[in-house]
This record gives C-alpha cells, structure tokens and sequence, in this order.
C-alpha cells in the first residue's frame, strides 16, 4: 500500500513540467524515506535525479518498496487537471498496475480521482559517486535561464569557465560571439538574489545548449540554481526543492575530439 | 569540433 499525500500540490506540476521533455518514460521509486526518480534522455547525455523526502509530505505511507513506471507526458496530463492549490495524494495498492491521483481543491469542495496505466520500464540505475568539483556557482534561477536562452539565439553550445574573475557563459554562431560574465554578488538585499562561486580550480567546459535551456523549465522550483562542475566529469544543475530535496540534472560535456 | 560525451562515460551501473 502507498499514499503519499502533498499539500503542496503545485510542487509535483512543477516536477513534471521540469523533467516531462528530457525523459519520456521513467521508474518512480518509493521507500520508507522517500519518492525519488533516476532516469536518462533517449540520447544517454542527460540524466535526472528527482528526491522527494518523506518528511516533506502531510502523509507518507509506502509499506514496501516499490518502483512504478510512468510515461511522464500521460502523468503530466493528469497533473495538468490539479488545480494550483489543490492537494495532491498519489495511491497505489499493491502489486496493482495502476496509480491513483487525488486532487482535492483546498475547501474541500471538489475531490477528483484519476487513475492512471502504470507500465513496465526496464531502465538501468546509475551509480552516482560522490565527487569534488573544482567550482561551485549557486546563482538566482531566473539569471540562469535567461542566460541560456539569450545565449541559444546565438549558439549550440556554451562554454562555461570559472576563475576568479567569476563565472563566464560563452558561445559562439554563425553570426558571431557572446560572452556573458557574471561576478561573485553577495551584497544584495535577498540572499537568493546572490551570486556566489566557490573555486577550488579554474574550470571551463563546453555543453549543449539545448540541454541547459530544458533543465531551465525547473526554474519554478527555485529561487536559487546550483552548478557544479569539475573538468571530465558531467556538470550538476540543481534546484532545491525546499524542505524536501532537489532535482538535478548531469549533463556530459563536450569534448575536443 | 566537438564530440558529445555520454553519461554512461562517467557513471557505471549501480
């Protein structure tokens, strides 16, 4: 038996929207300390690493461990008919090939089931070893995104370097180049506002645009947008989801052939 | 030119 019950509904759209075009179909998993997702783009470029823990829900019961796999695009369509404020309770019984949502408006006046297929996913699981990068940048989300945007109309890739000068985004296209630079900013009156760039080692790595700019659908889940990166290891974009876990996105780098 | 690296060039199976 599983049920899992969201208060904060609008968090699990969110989740969807971020991930729904990397990965098509994926194996959710859920055990005594939390629902969680691991899962690769066709391509086997990007990966997706979703946590949400058990504290960060009202009412959390998964009697066994159990990995039910869903077509995100068919969950995102079911989750699409949640309201914003609407809780969200995920259902499953056991050995049951199917998952229940229920949306329940915050008044309590429309409560709405929806079942949906669950299908078999044979996917492999990736062993994720803890790493030290060379630099960290944790900068406000929006500031990311528009970044990558502005930077696509230009180019395919960017290339990300750390000194400490900061943390330049570079591309480069048929109609010419663009370097954006932004600086360590901690005097600003949020602290999500800042820009903060831990270095251990000047670092630059060149990744596909396209890549960046789906990661940036997760901007609504958080203020603030983690970078990691250490040279020949993929880069970890993460945003917290707060008071109960992340999504991170790797991204393999492209390298000189 | 640049070639593009996969993730399983990195991480191995669990």
């Amino acid at each position: 038996m599983l049920e899992l019950r969201l208060v904060q509904g609008s968090l699990l759209k969110k989740v969807l929207e971020a991930i729904k075009d990397l990965v098509n179909d994926a194996n959710f998993d859920c055990s005594a300390t939390g629902f969680s997702l691991q899962a690769m783009d066709s391509s086997h470029v990007a990966l997706v690493a979703l946590l949400l823990r058990n504290e960060g829900f009202e009412h959390y019961r998964c009697d066994r461990n159990i990995s039910m796999g869903m077509n995100l695009g068919n969950m995102n369509k079911m989750l699409k008919c949640a309201g914003n404020d609407d809780i969200i309770t995920l259902k499953a019984d056991d050995g049951s090939d199917t998952v229940t949502f229920m949306f329940e408006s915050p008044n309590q006046d429309k409560i709405a089931d929806f079942e949906m297929k669950l299908m078999d996913i044979d996917s492999e699981h990736l062993g994720i070893p803890e790493a030290e990068y060379h630099a960290i940048v944790r900068m406000p989300s929006a500031e990311f995104a528009r970044i990558c945007k502005d930077l696509s109309s230009i180019g395919d890739t960017v290339v990300i370097s750390v000194t400490k000068e900061g943390v330049k985004f570079s591309t480069k296209g048929d109609i010419g180049t663009a370097n954006i630079v932004c600086r360590q900013n901690t005097t600003v009156d949020k602290p999500e506002e800042a820009t903060v760039i831990e270095m251990k080692e000047p670092v630059s790595l060149t990744f596909a645009l396209r890549y960046m700019n789906s990661f940036a659908k997760a901007t609504p889940l958080s203020h603030t947008v983690t970078i990691s990166l250490s040279s020949e290891l993929p880069v970890v974009v993460e945003y917290k989801i707060e008071d109960m876990g992340y999504v991170r996105f790797y991204l393999a780098p492209k390298i000189e052939e | 030119q640049c070639l593009q690296s996969r993730i399983s060039d990195y991480f191995g199976r669990d």
